[in-house]
């Protein structure tokens, strides 16, 4: 493992840190999109099927789990958690999850590797992660107060892909010397949702001001 | 193999 895939997933495992951080301490999810969370809940369950049917590193059953099970917590949080819940943005949380899950399984029908279960489930969670944060950004930009935490949040997930393509390229040129285009085209467009977040993100951090995207 | 495919990633 390189050193931008090990820092792309402790990047990850930050984020979800600072998340359940919101959420038990703070006792809010405010600001913090369920559909989003939803969807990463059917990324994980689909993609790490391979759990049970291949030999993982213990790194990779840890991991996996971690991700299923937290993912699985915070969903369970601001759906039924007496306090959490209440503090949940339901009124602008509006996108609609399946304009998301049915395009990206009927592409996984189309483009995968093998027409097997695994592998058409494997690029369905591809696809559904590249685009799972959409609703969050969404959600964000009709915020009118966007704490830190959920600011913070948002940004590590970009890190954390960003340094997932700068793990690619390492890997292309050191390990693999062949193009994967189902997750390199789907982490490619993943991260770029992210660029505008990212310019003011950086850009209110650098005035010292309160993050806010304009509508 | 798995490897090539990116399967070993999260």
């Amino acid at each position: 493992m390189n050193l931008f895939r090990l820092l792309g997933d402790m990047t990850h495992l930050l984020c979800i840190v600072v998340l359940l951080l919101k959420i038990r301490t703070r006792k809010s999810c405010a600001g913090i999109s369920l559909k989003t969370q939803e969807l990463y809940v059917i990324v994980f369950l689909t993609r790490y099927l391979d759990l049970f049917t291949m030999y993982n590193s213990l790194y990779q059953i840890v991991m996996k789990l971690v991700f299923v099970g937290t993912s699985i917590g915070i969903v369970w949080y601001m759906r039924y958690h007496k306090v959490v819940k209440q503090t949940y943005s339901k009124n602008e949380d509006t996108f609609r999850h399946y304009f998301l899950i049915l395009p990206c399984f009927v592409l996984a029908l189309f483009v995968h590797l093998d027409f097997t279960v695994v592998e058409v489930l494997w690029s369905f969670s591809l696809y559904l992660e590249a685009v799972a944060i959409l609703p969050q950004l969404v959600l964000l930009q009709r915020s009118r107060n966007i704490d830190t935490l959920t600011g913070d949040y948002v940004f590590l997930l970009g890190v954390y892909r960003v340094l997932y393509l700068l793990n690619w390229v390492y890997r292309f040129f050191m390990e693999i010397h062949q193009i994967r285009w189902i997750p390199w085209v789907s982490g490619f467009i993943q991260t770029a949702l992210y660029a505008d977040f990212f310019y003011y993100y950086i850009k209110s951090w650098k005035n010292r001001e309160k993050l806010k995207l304009p509508a | 193999s798995s490897t090539s495919d990116l399967k070993d990633e999260l």
